[in-house]
């Protein structure tokens, strides 16, 4: 699923 | 964090260091543009806002630090320190035509309608079209550096190595974010084709380079 707002990328 | 992801934040690094150097060894920003530079800074404090509100890794944070102030840096040298040099004459493409698009499809389609959030889907937009002035800038110009096309060439493979990244990450974990993945496909294609645009324009070495 996609996780709506997980930024934890560059 | 896999192998695909820390290869393409080394590229990113890799590029924008190329570009630092470059000014600081040659005391110039010929062949340079401000303006896809203020656009990356654009990207990155627009971006890296959530280093106040989200912690994720202590590599994220130097990391984020690092594109935040390099890219400060870089503005600084062409604006300030070494203005002389800046070839403003031939950065003509005008930002406006990429930031305001950019703006208006962050407020249409995002993850969700809160500042943070449209100030990062911004960024992510604004980093997939932000090196057209400094194409435009190569092509007017009909002269490249040596710098310039291996600046190209890791920046356009860093997010390109984030698609694999993000095809791994699917297959992996299952997690995918659309605005990314289609804007870095955009960014991708955007690389390519300034690939095609600048071929035949004709590498030029500039008398400060050759220097060991």
């Amino acid at each position: 699923a996609q996780d709506e707002n997980l930024h934890d990328e560059l | 964090m896999n192998i695909f992801r820390f290869a393409a934040d080394l590229l990113h690094v890799f590029a924008i260091a190329t570009l630092l150097l470059k000014i600081w060894n040659t005391r110039s920003c010929a062949g340079i543009s401000g303006k896809s530079q203020i656009l990356f800074g654009l990207v990155y404090v627009t971006r890296y806002l959530d280093l106040f509100t989200t912690y994720v890794s202590l590599y994220n944070s130097v990391m984020k630090v690092f594109f935040v102030v390099t890219s400060a840096v870089a503005i600084f040298l062409i604006y300030v320190q070494y203005k002389k040099t800046y070839e403003h004459d031939l950065d003509l493409f005008r930002i406006e035509l990429l930031l305001l698009p950019c703006a208006m499809l962050s407020l249409v389609i995002n993850h969700e309608d809160i500042v943070l959030e449209v100030l990062w889907t911004f960024s992510t937009y604004l980093e997939s079209v932000a090196i057209i002035p400094q194409l435009f800038m190569v092509k007017k110009s009909g002269g490249i550096e040596k710098f310039m096309i291996r600046y190209l060439i890791a920046f356009g493979s860093y997010r390109a190595i984030y698609l694999i990244n993000w095809a791994y990450r699917y297959i992996m974990e299952s997690h995918y974010d659309l605005i990314a993945i289609f804007a870095g496909i955009l960014q991708t294609i955007i690389y390519i084709l300034g690939f095609f645009l600048l071929r035949g324009v004709k590498v030029v070495v500039s008398d400060k380079e050759e220097e060991p």
